[in-house]
Parts: structure tokens; C-alpha cells; sequence
């Protein structure tokens, strides 16, 4: 049955039916919606959870990044002065010989 | 159904989970 | 007034009503049921992209930090290189002097 015809047959039994199946379709459709009202809210609220959770976790990455590029850069340095002393070394090492 | 195609910025994913716990339903 | 008899006074209205008013009703919770479902379902999907992009921030957290610690280890072991040359080249030229 197509979800036309499953309208249609909704609808006409929703007009055919008397007031005590009507009644009970209003409790059953109260329910559900209660139901899944409650289940929409846990969703917000676990996924409210998880957003601030990841922002924080963004935060703590962006923090480690700066601190990453610091301390790369006093590597670089230390490592551009470390070439300096050792070709001043070398050099001294060739005057002295020659 | 797959991941919804066009994922909202967080602000605007915030504002929304906030309207759907603020949100009256009778 | 109080949910009880907020609840209360539903059950009369339901019982009290007649069909049209229980057809507008089932009309009503009907739609509602549907417009709450949705946004269940839109809230859970955003939710587990949310999840699936912060489990993703986090490896890259963790692969960050593995970088961080690495390079720190290798600029302590450079500063110590460092600090054992200048020490060497201090005695050099102290017994030199001498």
C-alpha cells in the first residue's frame, strides 16, 4: 500500500470511526508523543553534551599546537646555533694545524 | 538515513539542540 | 493549576467532546507526533556527527601530542649536547690559560 493510500485509509477510518475509537486513538497518539517528545529532549541534551566536549577538546588542541610550534622553533634555533659552534670548531681545529 | 548533508556550525547546532529543549509541546 | 488537574480537565474535555472536536484533536496530535519526530531524528543525526567529528579531533590530539613529546625530547637531548661542549670548551681554555 503506497503512503497515499495509507493516508487515505487513515482518513477515511478517522471519519468512519465512532467516538469510543476516536477516544482511544487520542490516548494512543498522547502517549506517543509524550514518548518521543522525551526521546527528542535526551537527544538534545546528549548532543548539547558532545558539543561541549568537542569544543573543549579544540581548545585543549589549539593550546598544544602553540605550545608544539614553541618548542619547535627553540629547536630550530638551538639547532642553527649548535651548526654555528661546530663549523667555528672546525675552523679553529684547520688555523691551529695549519 | 545518512549524515544530515549540511552540518549547521556549532553555535547554530547549539541553538538548535536549545530550541528543541525549550520548545512546548501540548 | 496543578498537572494533576491540568490532566484532569483533558480527560473531561476528551470524554465531554464531540466527534469534530475529537477528529480536530487526533488531527492535531498527529501532526505534532510527526513534527517531533522529526527533529528526534535531525537531533540525533547532528548529535552522532558531532560525536564522530570530536573522536576525530581527539586522534588528532593524541597524534599532535606524540609529535610535541618527540621534539621535546630531542631539544633536552640538544641542550644537554650543548651544555657539555660549553663546559668542554670552558676547561679547554682554562688549562690553556694555564
Amino acid at each position: 500500500m503506497s503512503v497515499e493510500d495509507q493516508r487515505y485509509s487513515d482518513a477515511m477510518r478517522v471519519l468512519e470511526a465512532g467516538p469510543e475509537w476516536l477516544r482511544a486513538e487520542i490516548e494512543r497518539l498522547s502517549r506517543e508523543l509524550s514518548e518521543t517528545t522525551h526521546e527528542k529532549i535526551q537527544a538534545a541534551e546528549y548532543g548539547l553534551v558532545v558539543l561541549e566536549e568537542k569544543q573543549q577538546l579544540k581548545q585543549q588542541y589549539d593550546d598544544l599546537e602553540i605550545e608544539y610550534e614553541t618548542v619547535r622553533q627553540e629547536l630550530d634555533m638551538l639547532k642553527e646555533a649548535f651548526g654555528q659552534v661546530y663549523s667555528n670548531h672546525k675552523k679553529v681545529a684547520a688555523d691551529g694545524e695549519s | 538515513s545518512g549524515t544530515p548533508c549540511s552540518m549547521p556550525q556549532s553555535g547554530v547546532l547549539a541553538n538548535f539542540f536549545n530550541s528543541l529543549l525549550t520548545k512546548k509541546v501540548g
